[in-house]
């Protein structure tokens, strides 16, 4: 449902 | 973050620093494979696009720039090092990589969460990554000569794989929707495909430790819903209002 794919992994 | 990311990160970084440590002390990177070395150099830059645009937090910042910094210097110092160059074993080496990149990058195309720039980049570099260890495996193979620092390179490679997999199973029962199947997947996928290839045996061993620890996670966690039902059922029967208990 968000704009954006979070991506806060390494 | 959880336990299983921060032991994943750090084991990762731990495996890079006993390359590094090779490398740099040692002077030599005998057993190890440029080629993979090349694809990681790939893997890293092309997941971290969003370095400079993005920010979450200065732990991710450094640990990026950590990588991207330590995978570069190890392709230098193995392409370009007098005395480092000198052990590379060549003739070994010879996997295709570039045949690996290609495919990767058609899935990316193909299979994604969402279609811009820096998503397709970003899960190209995963499924870059699940078959970067390849030339590495098969180098090992070939030479079968292992030394310490690369068995241990490759085995907290391993290590860190698994404890992503275990934090990715974590966070699915804690925050849903921060799982990527597409990562999830083609980790399950390498971890599968490295039972196949039954090469090096550390690396096998500590995959199975892993897979069997998070066997022990989910069942833990269906111990947690065994408990949710028994109150569910027991409200259901006595016609009662659902209560947990804290």
């Amino acid at each position: 449902d968000s704009e954006t794919v979070e991506h806060d992994e390494l | 973050m959880n336990v299983f990311r921060l032991a994943g990160d750090m084991t990762h970084l731990i495996s890079v620093l006993v390359l590094l440590l090779k490398i740099h002390t040692i002077k030599s990177c005998a057993g190890v494979s440029l080629k993979t070395q090349e694809l990681y150099a790939l893997v890293f830059s092309t997941r971290y696009l969003d370095i400079f645009t993005d920010f979450t937090s200065l732990y991710n910042t450094v640990m990026k720039l950590i990588f991207l910094g330590s995978s570069f210097s190890i392709v230098w110092y193995m392409r370009h090092h007098k005395l480092v160059q000198r052990s590379y074993d060549k003739d070994h080496d010879t996997f295709r990589h570039q045949f690996l990149v290609l495919p990767c990058l058609i899935l990316a195309l193909l299979i994604h969460e969402q279609f811009t720039f820096k998503e397709v980049m970003w899960t190209f570099s995963i499924y870059l990554e699940a078959v970067a260890i390849l030339p590495q495996l098969v180098l090992l193979q070939r030479t079968r000569n292992i030394d310490n620092l690369t068995g241990q390179y490759v085995f907290f490679l391993g290590a860190y794989r698994s404890l992503y997999i275990l934090n990715w199973i974590y966070r699915y029962f804690t925050e849903p929707h921060y799982v990527h199947w597409i990562s999830t997947t083609s980790m399950f996928c390498v971890v599968l495909f490295c039972f196949g290839f039954t090469i090096f045996k550390w690396y096998l061993i500590s995959v199975l430790l892993l897979t069997l620890s998070a066997w022990m996670s989910g069942f833990v966690q269906t111990l947690l819903y065994a408990d949710f039902f028994y109150y569910y059922i027991n409200s259901w029967k006595n016609n009662v209002k659902l209560t947990l208990q804290a």
